[in-house]
C-alpha cells in the first residue's frame, strides 16, 4: 500500500521562498500533503512541513523556479509530476516547462486569444494544468503534448518531450527509472540494499543518483544496458531485458570541436593518441576486443575512430591499433577559456598538531572532517549531486570550498555541508567547538571496540541511550509511542527505527544540536530539551589520531 | 607508495614496520590492539619462527632513530586457516598506547564499503623514483567495485569477492613491494577503519591496474576468536 506521499520527492532542510502559498497547522505531513492536493487558490506543487511545530505552507512554484534555502527542522516535499521534464505515455499528465513546438515555434500561452482563439482554456480545463505556455494534452491526443502557437500561420503543433524512462530506456539506460526485476534469462533481481546473496559496494547512499531502488535493474556504471545482481547464488549479475523507447532521446546539448571539461561532449574527428598511436575503429574489434561498441553505447557518437569519452573518464580517449597500448588519451585542444584543473598546490610538509575542532563559529575551519552529526556522508562541493546549490568555490572563493569538507561559508553557526543524502539537503557537521576541549590526560588504552557510556552524551547525543525521561524544566517526557497529550507521526518507534526512542526517554532522532529532548506530558509544552551532562572525552579512541594526516591524492 | 606523499609524521598511529630480527624492514602491518597486530599471510612466508621477526611502532623514519619508536618481538603468528593473504600477529608485550601509537578500529563484520570510498594506504614500500624514500608515504584513491575490476580491462575476474580493489583507472598511484600487510584505511565520521590489507596488484601503479587488498570484514569473527583465545 502507498502513501499520498509516494507522489511526492522529500527533500530534509530545505525552505522556499515563495510569493504564492498558504499556512496550515496541521498534525502530520499527510494532513499537509491533503492540503496541497485539495489546494484551490493556486496550483499547489509543493509543500513545506515543519516537524516539531508541525506548521504546513502550501507553495505554487518547486525547486525548478524558486530559490532554495538551508533551514534546520523543515522538511521540504515536491510533487514529482511538476519536477519530470518528460512524459509518460502520452503525456496528458506532462506538466514539465517544454514552451516551443516540435519547430521551435513558441507557443501561445493557454489564456492569450492571440493570434488563435483556443477552444482549451484553464477554466475550461482547470484539470488540465493549463499555465503559462507550457505544452500539454488537454484533449487525451495520442501523439502527446501540444500547444496554439505564436505563428499565426499555424494554429497548433505537437511538442517534442521526451519519454519519461519508467517503461522504456533510452541510450544505455543510464536514466532508466523503470520497474523491470528480472534478468535476461529470467533470474529474480537482488535487492540494491541488501548483500545477500552476493555482496557488493553498490550501496545505495554512496550512489545516491543513480536511483537504486528496492530490486530495479539500473544501469549505475556505464553498462551497455540496465543490469541487477541476481538473487540466484550462482550468478553474480546480470543484464536485464529493458524495452527500448520508441521516441527519440532527449536532445543532447550540440557538440565541441575542442575540450571542455572531461570533453564528454567531445565531437572532433582527432584520431590519434597523446603518443602518436593511430586510434581503432570503435566499431572494431581488433587489435583490442571491447564492449564499447556504437551498438552498446548509441547516444556517445562513437563514429569513426575519432577520440571519445563515452564512460567519464578524465579526457577523451580510444582503443589504439598499436597491439601493445590497448587504450591511450588524446590530446585535444582546449576551448577558449575552458582551462584545465590548476594542480592542487601541495600543502608545505610540516607537522601540524591541531584536533578536528573549530574556533568562533568555525568560518576560518580548514579541517578535513566530512560526516555530519547524524553521521551522513557530506557532498562535494563542487557537485550538484544529489543536491544543486549555489555554495561554490567561485561563488565564496575565500570559504576554501574543497572536495567534501566541513565548512561554513555563510556564516552560519557551525561547520556544515550538503549531504550524500538525497531526502536531507544539508546537516551541521560532527566536529567540536576547539573552547570545549579539555586538555588530554595521561593514556589508557583504548578498546578497539569502544561501548559507549550511556549517563552521559558525546557530541550532539544523537547517540545517548540512557533513561532519563525528564526535561531540563523537569516536566515528564511523554512515551514516544503516545500521541497523548501531544500527537505527531514524525518521531515514532517506527518511523525512526535506530534511534532508540524507547519508553519516555530523552532521544535526538533529528540529530539537534542542541542535544536530545522529548514531547512532554505538559498539554500546554509541546517539546523540551533534556539536561544530560557532556561525557570527557576518551583519551586515545581507536582510528582517531594526534596529529592530522595529510591526505593527499593523486591529481 | 607510488606517487602520494609525505605524510605528517606519526599522523598514521596505527601504522607499524615488519622487519627481520636484524631489523630490517619488510612488510607493513596495522596496529589493531595494544598487543595484536594484523598483516599479510604472505609476508610470513619467510619464516614460520616467530623469533624471527620485529615489530616497530611509533616511527616515521623507516630508519627508526626518533624517540617515540617502540620495538616489539612477536610471540605468536597466526595465519588465516583458509590460506586467505591475511595473519596476525601477537606481541611479546603490549605497546603502550600514546600520541604516537594509537591503535585502528575494525570494520563491523562483513560491513561492505561502497563503490566511490575515498580511502587511504600508507607504507615505506616501493616508490618507483617518485621520491619520499624512506619516509612513511601515504596516497588516496576511491573503491572500485569488484565487478567493475573484474571487467577484462581491468583485472579481468582475478579478483574475489574476499578482496576489494582500490587505485585510480588512469593508474599513477598506488601500493607498492614493501608495503604489504599494510592498512587500507577509510573515514566513518570522524575515525579511521581499516578496510583492507595491502595484498597484491599487476605491477605497481599501472593504468587499469588498481591494487587489491584483503577484506577484512570478512574476517572479523576469525580475528576475534584468535584474540579471545590467545
Amino acid at each position: 500500500q502507498g502513501t499520498i506521499l509516494d507522489s511526492y520527492v522529500r527533500t530534509e532542510g530545505a525552505w522556499l521562498l515563495n510569493p504564492k502559498k498558504q499556512t496550515y497547522k496541521t498534525n502530520s505531513k499527510e494532513e499537509c500533503a491533503e492540503r496541497c492536493e485539495n489546494e484551490n487558490t493556486f496550483i499547489c506543487r509543493a509543500f513545506l512541513f515543519t516537524s516539531k511545530d508541525q506548521q504546513c505552507l502550501t507553495l505554487a512554484e518547486n525547486t525548478k523556479t524558486a530559490v532554495i534555502f538551508r533551514r534546520t527542522d523543515a522538511v521540504l516535499y515536491e510533487k514529482r509530476i511538476y519536477l519530470l521534464e518528460c512524459k509518460m505515455r502520452n503525456g496528458v499528465d506532462y506538466r514539465g516547462t517544454e514552451a516551443k513546438t516540435q519547430r521551435g515555434v513558441p507557443c501561445q500561452k493557454w489564456s492569450d486569444n492571440v493570434p488563435h482563439k483556443p477552444n482549451y482554456t484553464p477554466e475550461k480545463y482547470p484539470q488540465a494544468g493549463l499555465e503559462e505556455n507550457y505544452c500539454r494534452n488537454p484533449d487525451n491526443d495520442e501523439k502527446g503534448p501540444w500547444c496554439y502557437t505564436t505563428d499565426p500561420a499555424t494554429r497548433f503543433d505537437y511538442c517534442n518531450i521526451p519519454e519519461c524512462e519508467v517503461e522504456c530506456m533510452h541510450c544505455s539506460g543510464e536514466n532508466y527509472h523503470g520497474v523491470v526485476a528480472t534478468t535476461e534469462s529470467g533470474l529474480e533481481c537482488q535487492r540494491w540494499d541488501s548483500q545477500k546473496p552476493h555482496s557488493h559496494g553498490y550501496l545505495p547512499e554512496n550512489f545516491p543518483e543513480k536511483d537504486l531502488k528496492m530490486n530495479y535493474c539500473r544501469n549505475p556504471d556505464g553498462e551497455p544496458r540496465p543490469w541487477c545482481f541476481t538473487t540466484s547464488p550462482t550468478k553474480r549479475w546480470e543484464y536485464c531485458d529493458v524495452p527500448r523507447c520508441t521516441t527519440p532521446p532527449p536532445v543532447p546539448a550540440p557538440g565541441r570541436q575542442c575540450l571542455s571539461g572531461r570533453g564528454e561532449d567531445y565531437q572532433g574527428t582527432i584520431s590519434v593518441t597523446e603518443s602518436g598511436n593511430t586510434c581503432q575503429h570503435w566499431s572494431s574489434q581488433s587489435p583490442h576486443r571491447h564492449a564499447r561498441t556504437p551498438e552498446n553505447y548509441p547516444c556517445k557518437n562513437l563514429e569513426e575512430n575519432y577520440c571519445r569519452n563515452p564512460d567519464g573518464e578524465k579526457m577523451p580517449w580510444c582503443y589504439t591499433t598499436n597491439r601493445t597500448a590497448r587504450w591511450e588519451y588524446c590530446t585535444i585542444p582546449f576551448c577558449d577559456g575552458a582551462e584545465p584543473e590548476a594542480p592542487a598546490v601541495d600543502v608545505p610538509d610540516q607537522a601540524q598538531i591541531t584536533e578536528e575542532c573549530y574556533e568562533g563559529n568555525g568560518v576560518t575551519y580548514r579541517g578535513t572532517a566530512s560526516f555530519t552529526l547524524t553521521g551522513k556522508k557530506c557532498q562535494a562541493w563542487s557537485s550538484m549531486s544529489p543536491h544543486r546549490h549555489n555554495k561554490t568555490a567561485d561563488q565564496f572563493p575565500n570559504a576554501d570550498l574543497k572536495e567534501n569538507y566541513c565548512r561554513n561559508p555563510d556564516a552560519d553557526r557551525r561547520p556544515w555541508c550538503y549531504t550524500t543524502d538525497p531526502s536531507v539537503r544539508w546537516e551541521y557537521c560532527n566536529l567540536k567547538k576547539c573552547s570545549d576541549q579539555v586538555p588530554a590526560t595521561l593514556p589508557k588504552p583504548p578498546q578497539t571496540t569502544l561501548e559507549p557510556n550511556h549517563d552521559c552524551i558525546h557530541g550532539n547525543g544523537k547517540d545517548y541511550r540512557g533513561t532519563v525521561s525528564k526535561t531540563g524544566r523537569g516536566r515528564t517526557c511523554q512515551e514516544w509511542s503516545s500521541q497523548i497529550p501531544h500527537s505527531h507521526d514524525y518521531f515514532t518507534p517506527v518511523t525512526h527505527p535506530g534511534a532508540g526512542l524507547d519508553k519516555n526517554y530523552c532521544r535526538n532522532p533529528d540529530g539537534d544540536v542542541n542535544g536530545p529532548w522529548c514531547y512532554t506530558t505538559d498539554p500546554r509544552k509541546a517539546w523540551e530539551y533534556c539536561d544530560i551532562p557532556k561525557c570527557p572525552p576518551a583519551q586515545y579512541e581507536c582510528g582517531i589520531s594526534k596529529f592530522r594526516p595529510k591526505l593527499c591524492a593523486q591529481r | 607508495i607510488v606517487a602520494g606523499c609525505i605524510s605528517h609524521p606519526h599522523s598514521w598511529p596505527w601504522q607499524i614496520s615488519l622487519r627481520t630480527s636484524f631489523g630490517l624492514h619488510f612488510c607493513g602491518g596495522t596496529l589493531i590492539d595494544p598487543q595484536w597486530v594484523l598483516t599479510a599471510a604472505h609476508c610470513l612466508e619467510k619464516s614460520s619462527r616467530p623469533a624471527a621477526y620485529k615489530v616497530y611502532l611509533g616511527l616515521h623514519r623507516e630508519r627508526a632513530l626518533e624517540a617515540s619508536v617502540q620495538k616489539r618481538g612477536v610471540e605468536k603468528l597466526f595465519k588465516e586457516p583458509h590460506r586467505v593473504d591475511i595473519a596476525l600477529l601477537k606481541l611479546s608485550s603490549p605497546a603502550i598506547i600514546n600520541d604516537y601509537v594509537i591503535p585502528i578500529c575494525l570494520p563491523k563484520e562483513n560491513s561492505m564499503l561502497g563503490g566511490r570510498e575515498k580511502c587511504y594506504v600508507t607504507g615505506w614500500g616501493e616508490t618507483k623514483g617518485t621520491g619520499g624514500d624512506g619516509y612513511l608515504k601515504e596516497t588516496g584513491f576511491p573503491v572500485i567495485e569488484n565487478k567493475i575490476c573484474n571487467r577484462p580491462e581491468f583485472l579481468n575476474g582475478r579478483v574475489g569477492n574476499h578482496e576489494l580493489c582500490a587505485g585510480n583507472i588512469h593508474g599513477g598511484t598506488d601500493s607498492c613491494q614493501g608495503d604489504s600487510g599494510g592498512p587500507l584505511v577509510c573515514k566513518d565520521q570522524d575515525k579511521f577503519v581499516q578496510h583492507g590489507v595491502t595484498s597484491w596488484g599487476l605491477g605497481c601503479a599501472q593504468p587499469m591496474k588498481p591494487g587489491v587488498y584483503v577484506r577484512v570484514s570478512n574476517y572479523i569473527t576469525w580475528i576475534k576468536n584468535v584474540m579471545e583465545n590467545n
